[in-house]
């Protein structure tokens, strides 16, 4: 749907149920929690690069994979690294956002560190 | 920023690039221009051009609006979600979620949370076009994430320095990068930080 301006977009297009709404249920979710819609989070990060492998289902286990996960996804968009989902963390998951994976084969980058990035991103990266 | 594994790049003997969009997408020229707009502010910093073509087929670039499983192993996902992906050099393939609330022009005050800036998200993957990845710079257009309602069209000093890596600068540019602007009206700004809990 294209739009000349945002007042021509038609009330019944403004949905309640967008992408990835699911996971505002998961707030406050710790390590060792057991929780029906981890396994769709575990995509999610699987899909951007933050699970390297993929396995053909996840569990709703927050386990250490999870963990680790969720701390390189923090570093990249310059969150606390506390390892768990706390609201800012939940927030910019739930964000609109490009397709294409922040880390690819391991090897690209944002704040988690790569042979590629900028030197000015990796010193970023230190004082987090 | 960051590069591609391999760091990709269109290489030396194609600086001038092309661009065609899916025929079956009927595209008006308003929204033709937007993704003008959006190759210029690359170019500017660039030695590379960027001309419009009629030809789908023999363009470098090709884009295309498409709704869910469209054939590449990467379905799009409905409103909101992955906005757009596209791929690296020299590849060309950029697509956009057709399921998404694209807004060509205006103020988006007044918009409803779907509304997504069309110029914002096509200035991002053309930066992936040209073999940039994601950058961790907030205000950088190469940022993962854009909110609902928000524009952000001007390259930061952060996208300057990746593409200029990769092609060098405009010879005939302007050497001082622009600044980055990000414009989401404060009131709208805060229901969106209220429904989606503050980012």
């Amino acid at each position: 749907h294209i739009f000349p301006n945002a007042s021509s977009i038609p009330s019944w297009l403004n949905r309640t149920k967008y992408a990835w709404d699911q996971f505002q249920n998961l707030k406050g979710c710790r390590p060792g929690d057991h929780l029906n819609g981890l396994s769709n989070l575990k995509t999610y990060l699987n899909k951007f690069g933050y699970i390297p492998n993929s396995p053909s289902n996840f569990s709703d286990l927050f386990d250490n994979v999870l963990q680790s996960a969720l701390l390189t996804y923090q570093k990249n968009f310059n969150l606390n690294a506390t390892g768990f989902l706390d609201d800012q963390t939940l927030a910019q998951i739930q964000l609109p956002r490009c397709g294409i994976a922040d880390i690819i084969n391991g090897a690209s980058s944002m704040n988690s560190g790569s042979p590629v990035a900028h030197n000015a991103t990796r010193f970023h990266s230190v004082s987090h | 920023y960051s590069f591609f594994p391999g760091r990709p790049r269109w290489p030396d003997h194609r600086r001038d690039l092309t661009y065609a969009f899916a025929p079956e997408n009927g595209l008006t020229d308003e929204v033709k221009g937007v993704f003008t707009r959006a190759f210029a502010r690359w170019a500017a910093v660039t030695p590379l051009t960027f001309t419009a073509v009629e030809s789908f087929r023999a363009a470098d670039i090709r884009i295309g609006f498409y709704a869910g499983d469209h054939g590449d192993g990467e379905p799009f996902d409905g409103v909101l979600g992955t906005l757009a992906h596209a791929f690296s050099p020299p590849s060309g393939h950029f697509h956009l979620d057709g399921d998404e609330s694209w807004v060509v022009t205006g103020d988006l005050r007044s918009a409803p949370v779907t509304a997504i800036d069309l110029e914002s998200v096509a200035v991002h993957e053309i930066g992936h076009l040209l073999g940039l990845g994601h950058s961790s710079v907030e205000e950088s257009i190469m940022f993962p994430t854009i909110t609902s309602r928000t524009r952000k069209v001007d390259l930061a000093v952060d996208d300057v320095t990746g593409i200029q890596e990769l092609y060098g600068a405009n010879p005939n540019g302007n050497p001082s990068p622009p600044s980055s602007t990000t414009t989401p009206p404060s009131s709208v700004q805060e229901r969106d930080m209220s429904r989606k809990g503050g980012a």
